[in-house]
């Protein structure tokens, strides 16, 4: 069971995004797969069609109050992939949790009682390196990190990159850089060309290969609770994320 | 003086870049005006030209340590518009106050000590409703909320709205809603159309006429340290700003 933390303090840079097509692209591909909303927003909940006004328990009480997560696992439209979803009651675990005992090895504790029920555990984070987000970094196997293409996105990369060290030194050892996913290119404007150029410079194979369009279906899809592969297979948007999550598993190696 | 907060939880809405412009034609238009930046991101910061790493006293002092805050205003290449820096130390206050007296109010005490320096203050928020945003609305005299016109971004409102009405009851009676402001509009699509005919129908008069589009100049400013006006006068985020602020200070009524 490989579990990945998508992770950005930048805000509006594709984590949703990338997590709910990232999840859904390996689940029609026959991998098993639980998509975890860490989120007080609980954008990936509702952007898989999930409505978390509904439910009574979510992954707050699994942080909070220690409760197993098998039983608040909720099934989406797609086969293979499960959602355990978040509630805007998440947002105040931050300052519920500070005096309690291990703190920040919560979410690890939850996902080692449903070890090997899935092949891949996607773990969507805040828009901050709070303690939701180092839960999520504490108990994940490596990081993607989403990069929307613009400065104020660059700028916040440095300081990411300190914090997935210092969660490696005290908390989990196991912990790398999966990659650094570009994401919201637009073709059209330098800005996105010059970012490339300078992440690449930096990172190397950090940075995949597959890079993600901006593509307003994208942005769509989710008022419908549906992954792009199932509101429209045939726009950029879906051919792009395919193509990514081949990469992603190393079926292609694009060099 | 007039304290008003930029405020939203989502990530990526268009805060900082209408923070850093609306102070800035404010203050060509001869306004004396301080923007604080209460996001460890440091965006509004650096989006003004100055470097947060340089600086050995910024809001993390202000808030945790009580200092007074008229010894750390940097000023900018605009006149008339300084800043009360940011730094990454910030990231740790939210669990640092979580304990302190008074945590929610150390910004408006900070800001009572700058009393008729500045005629507006605006102060930028991260994208989270924790205690940085908190001590901001309890500051503050109205709350300016960007919204792009993006489904998750909508799906979040109505939470925001609900957090206001909280804090006006316990820790600001005085806090109103100044308006909303639609970011990142893009004509070519739907999605646009649909959110702007939604936010209008659900909070009328709340939301302001003047509509911001999608310009790259305006993400593409921030590199340079430079508010719109000061990087391309001519293009279409300078006026759209430009025009926001007319309608902001009741220069043009639009009906
Ligand atoms: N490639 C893309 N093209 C066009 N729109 C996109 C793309 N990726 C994401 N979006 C849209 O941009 C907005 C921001 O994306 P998203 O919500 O996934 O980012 P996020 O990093 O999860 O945000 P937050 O920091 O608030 O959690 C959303 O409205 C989403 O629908
Ligand atoms: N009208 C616009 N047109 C094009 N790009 C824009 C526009 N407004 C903002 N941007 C860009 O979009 C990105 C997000 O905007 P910004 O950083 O101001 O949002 P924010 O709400 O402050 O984000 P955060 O939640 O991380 O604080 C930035 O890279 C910015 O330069
Ligand atoms: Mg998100
Ligand atoms: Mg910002």
């Amino acid at each position: 069971m490989e579990i990945i933390a998508i992770a950005n303090q930048k805000g509006g840079v594709g984590k949703t995004t990338t997590a709910i097509n990232l999840s859904a692209v390996l689940a029609v591909g026959g991998r098993r797969v639980l998509l975890v909303d860490m989120d007080p927003q609980a954008n990936a909940t509702s952007g898989m069609g999930v409505n978390p006004e509904l439910l009574d328990r979510t992954i707050y009480e699994v942080l909070i109050k220690g409760e197993n997560p098998s039983g608040m696992v909720v099934p989406t439209e797609v086969e293979n992939l499960e959602v355990l979803p978040s509630s805007k009651d998440l947002a105040g675990a931050e300052v519920e949790l500070v005096n309690e005992y291990s703190r920040e090895l919560r979410l690890k504790r939850a996902l080692d009682k449903l070890r090997d029920r899935y092949d891949f555990v996607i773990v969507d984070c805040p828009p901050s390196l709070g303690l939701l987000t180092v839960n999520a970094l504490a108990a994940a196997h490596s990081v993607l990190v989403p990069l929307q293409c613009e400065y104020f996105a660059l700028e916040g990369l440095a300081r990411l990159m300190h914090t997935i060290n210092r969660i490696r030194e005290f908390l989990n050892p196991e912990l790398s850089v999966r990659g650094i996913l570009l994401t919201m290119y637009d073709v059209r404007n330098n800005l996105s060309k010059e970012v490339e150029a300078e992440v690449r410079r930096h990172f190397g194979n950090l940075v995949f290969q597959t890079v993600i369009p901006r593509n307003v279906k994208l942005s769509e899809a989710p008022s419908y609770g549906k992954p792009i592969i199932l509101y429209d297979m045939n726009c950029k948007g879906a051919s792009s994320y395919i193509h990514f999550v081949q990469e992603f598993t190393g079926v292609i190696r694009e060099e």
